[in-house]
Parts: structure tokens; C-alpha cells; sequence
């Protein structure tokens, strides 16, 4: 575990950033071996500190993630914590994911989900011609979970009216072959 | 047992904690 500091803030739960990018060939097959470690934190403080040295979402160049997921589970469908689980998504037109990806990341860090353990983490996902901010939890199968999951992405993203979300459960994202 | 829980307000405050920089 991350050590956190007398005086820090300490968050619920620890957390670790990952970073991928579509490599070419060969290696866009291994989405493992893209995904970088990008740094840990357990405490409000070691998050800003993290942040004030990234690039904001918005001017990452074209395919690029940024994974932020509790410690211990992995941005992947196959981690134990996900492979029953699923995530809501939104597309967002460009310009529109920094301020939407900050507002998520605070209201997980800061535990505004209020579903328990069920959060695992989120993602940005830097497109040709759009953004898609999701938000992962364990259990797909759990309905009155994922609404009030749905109900506090839309509120803390505070969406453009009318924009769409959908859920999609991991297990029907590997059998249609659909990707991130 | 409870949870930390913080809201965006506070977390955006402490943006400008000498400890954040």
C-alpha cells in the first residue's frame, strides 16, 4: 500500500493511474503490454500532485486512455473485480472530456457513488473524433446498483442536455468483439 | 465502518495545499 503522510487527507481507498496507448501490429493485440503504470496515490494531496504533472485528456493525442482503478484491480475485464461487472459510457464530442473526466474522478475519489465496494474504477479514452468516459463496477447484474450509479455519473458529469449513456456489461463487450 | 467521503468543493480546494504541490 501506498504510504500516506501525517497531515495528507487519506481517500477511502487507494488508488493506482494507467496510461495505454494503441501501439501498431503485433502489439495492438496486447493491451497489457501497453498499459503503463503511471503512479499510486491514498491521499487527496498525492492525487493533485499526480495530476499537476499530467497532460489533461483533452490534448492527448488520438487513441490513449488514462485507466484510474482501485488498487489491486486491474483496468481489465478479466480482473477478478470486473469479469462479472460492467461500466456506463458516454461519447462526448471533443472539447468536453477534461472537465468531464475531473468531475468523475473527484466524485469517485471522494466517494459520492455510494454503492459500497461496487466502484472499481474509470476511464477516458481519447478517440478520432470523439472522447468515452466510463465508469466500472462489479456487479452488471445488480440493476438498482448500476441506476444509482447511472443517476450519479449524469448528475456529477453534468452532461450536455440530451446526451445519451448506456451500460454495457463486460461479458456482452467480449462476445460482440466491441471495444473500448 | 464509514466512509471518507469528500465533496468536490473540498477536493478542488485542496488543489492549493502547499502538501498538493
Amino acid at each position: 500500500p501506498v504510504d500516506v503522510p501525517e497531515g495528507e487527507h487519506k481517500l477511502q481507498s487507494q488508488y493506482c493511474l494507467w496510461y495505454s496507448r494503441r501501439g501498431s501490429g503485433k502489439q495492438s493485440l496486447n493491451f497489457h503490454l501497453n498499459l503503463k503504470l503511471i503512479g499510486r496515490f491514498g491521499s487527496v494531496e498525492q492525487y493533485w500532485r499526480i495530476y499537476s504533472h499530467l497532460v489533461r485528456p483533452g490534448e492527448l493525442s488520438s487513441h490513449s486512455d488514462f485507466h484510474l482503478f482501485k488498487s489491486g484491480i486491474k483496468p481489465m475485464w478479466e480482473d477478478d473485480a470486473n469479469k462479472c461487472g460492467g461500466k456506463w459510457i458516454v461519447r462526448l464530442r471533443k472539447g468536453l472530456s477534461s472537465r468531464c473526466w475531473e468531475n468523475l474522478v473527484l466524485a469517485m475519489l471522494g466517494e459520492q457513488f455510494m454503492v459500497g465496494e461496487e466502484i472499481c474504477g474509470a476511464v477516458v479514452s481519447v478517440r478520432f473524433q470523439e472522447d468515452i468516459i466510463s465508469i466500472w463496477n462489479r456487479t452488471a447484474s445488480d440493476t438498482a446498483v448500476t441506476n444509482r450509479i447511472r443517476d450519479t455519473f449524469r448528475r456529477v458529469l453534468n452532461l450536455p442536455q440530451g446526451t445519451a449513456i448506456e451500460y454495457k456489461a463486460h461479458n456482452d463487450s467480449i462476445k460482440d468483439k466491441s471495444s473500448f | 465502518g464509514t466512509k471518507i467521503v469528500y465533496e468536490r468543493a473540498f477536493l478542488m480546494n485542496m488543489r492549493n495545499s502547499p502538501l498538493a504541490k
